[in-house]
C-alpha cells in the first residue's frame, strides 16, 4: 500500500543541507497498524508529511496504492489527500474562524455528502471523541486536548482507509487517551491502515509493528 | 505564596455560561513542587493562567506573594510576569518570526541585561535543553519537541522564583523529557517553587504534592 524507495528530505538553513531523513526504505501492507516513534527532531512528521502526500520529498520515490505520488496532480491528489487519507496534525492545524463543528465537516466537502448529512456526520465523529458539548466552540475557546480531539475527529471523518495521526494523544489524560486508541482499533479492524507517530510506550504497545527512527533513519523495525 | 480564594471563570458562549473553574481555594507555599492533573477540559490552563497573572478571575481573590494580583498594574504587573515567574505554554506561543534564539532572549529585556549577556544566557538555556545547534532556526523550523522545548529555555531564562510549566513534556521522548524533569529538580533545589500540569503519572510523581481537578473544582489534593 505504502512504499518508499531511499526517500530523503533536505533543508536548506544557514547556507547548509540539514537532512531530516535520509535514504528510508519502508514498506506497509494494507491494514497495518504501525507505531513510528523516534527522539525529538528525529524525522518523524517529516516523514509523515510525506506519507500524507502533504510535502514532497528531496529525492527517492513515494508509492501509494501502485502509483508514484509525485507524478499526482490535482484533483486527484487532493482526493488522496481528503479522502484516502485523515491526517492528525501534531500541531492541529485547525481553522480559527470555524467552529469544532465546522472544522470536522470540512473534508466532508471531497465526499459529495448535502449539508445536512455533513453537519450529522460531524457530530457524530464528535461525539465519539466525547465532544458533544464543545460542537459550537471555536479552537481558542477549547482546552488544548479538546482542540486534539477535534484535529483526530475531522482526521476520522471521511472514513480513510489510511489514517495518519502524529502524537495524536500528548495533550490527552488517560482515560481519554485510551477512548482514542480504541477509536483507532475499530477503524483498523474495519480493514484500514494506521500510522501512528508517539512517544508513549503504551501507545506504541498497542500497534502490531513498530518502526523507530534516529537521525532521520530507521533504527529498527519490528512486529510487536 | 500564592493564595487563590473562591476563584472563579466563568465564560460566555451560545448565550449560556460555562463555569471553566469554580471556587478554586489553593495555596502553595514558596519551594513547594506541586503537579496539577485532571481530565482534559478540567480547567488546569484556565487555573494557570490565573496564576500566571496573564488572565483575570470572574470571581475570587488571587493574593501573589501577599499582593492581591487585580490590584497589580504595569509596570509592576509586567515584572511579575516576565521577571518573576516563568510560563511554558501548552501551546508553547513562540514568535514566529524570531529564532529561537531570539524567542529566549525576549524576557531578559526586563533584566536590563545588555545585548552580548542576552545572547550569551539565552544560548546557555538552549544548550540546556538540548538546542545547540537549533539556535538560529525560528520555530516553523523546528520539530514539535525542539518548539516545545524554546519555550522551556524561554520560560527558564530568568531564572523565576514561580516555574509555571503546562504539559511542557506532551511532545518529547522520554529521555528528553527526564532531562528537563531534572533541569525542573534544580531549580526547585535552589529554592523555587514549581507548578506543573501533566497528563502523564511519572512526571506527577516526581512532585511533591499533588492537586487533581475536574469539572473545574480541586477534587483532591495530596502530599505525594
Ligand atoms: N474562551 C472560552 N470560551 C468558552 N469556553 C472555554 C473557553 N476557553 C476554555 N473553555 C472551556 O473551559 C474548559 C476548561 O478549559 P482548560 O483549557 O482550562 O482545560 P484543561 O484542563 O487545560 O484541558 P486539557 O487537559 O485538554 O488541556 C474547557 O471545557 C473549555 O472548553
Ligand atoms: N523548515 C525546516 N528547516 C530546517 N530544518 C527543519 C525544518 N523543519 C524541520 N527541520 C528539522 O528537521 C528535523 C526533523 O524534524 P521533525 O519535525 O520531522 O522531527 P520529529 O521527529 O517529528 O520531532 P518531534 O518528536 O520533536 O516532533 C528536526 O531536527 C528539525 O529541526
Ligand atoms: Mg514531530
Ligand atoms: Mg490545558
Amino acid at each position: 500500500l505504502i512504499v518508499t524507495e531511499n526517500l530523503c528530505k533536505t533543508y536548506l538553513i544557514g547556507g547548509q543541507q540539514l537532512m531530516a531523513i535520509k535514504n528510508i526504505n519502508l514498506a506497509i501492507s494494507a491494514n497495518e497498524y504501525v507505531a513510528l516513534t523516534g527522539p525529538s527532531g528525529s524525522g518523524k512528521s517529516t516523514l509523515m508529511n510525506l506519507l500524507g502526500a502533504l510535502d514532497s520529498p528531496s529525492s527517492g520515490t513515494y508509492w501509494l496504492n501502485g502509483k508514484d505520488v509525485s507524478s499526482l496532480q490535482d484533483p486527484e491528489l487532493a482526493a488522496v489527500r481528503n479522502k484516502q487519507i485523515g491526517f492528525v496534525f501534531q500541531t492541529f492545524n485547525l481553522i480559527p474562524r470555524f467552529t469544532a463543528l465546522e472544522n470536522v465537516a470540512l473534508p466532508l466537502l471531497y465526499a459529495n455528502m448535502g449539508p445536512e448529512d455533513r453537519i450529522r456526520m460531524a457530530t457524530e465523529k464528535l461525539c465519539e471523541v466525547g465532544l458533544s458539548k464543545r460542537l459550537h466552540h471555536k479552537p481558542n475557546e477549547l482546552s488544548g486536548g479538546q482542540r486534539q480531539r477535534v484535529a483526530i475527529a475531522r482526521a476520522l471523518v471521511n472514513n480513510p482507509t489510511i489514517l495518519l495521526a502524529d502524537e495524536p494523544t500528548g495533550n490527552l489524560d488517560s482515560k481519554t487517551s485510551d477512548d482514542i486508541m480504541d477509536l483507532f482499533e475499530n477503524l483498523h479492524h474495519a480493514g484500514n491502515t494506521i500510522v501512528v507517530v508517539t512517544h508513549e510506550a503504551d501507545i506504541a504497545q498497542r500497534a502490531l509493528r513498530v518502526v523507530r527512527l534516529t537521525d532521520g533513519q530507521i533504527e529498527s523495525d519490528i512486529i510487536n
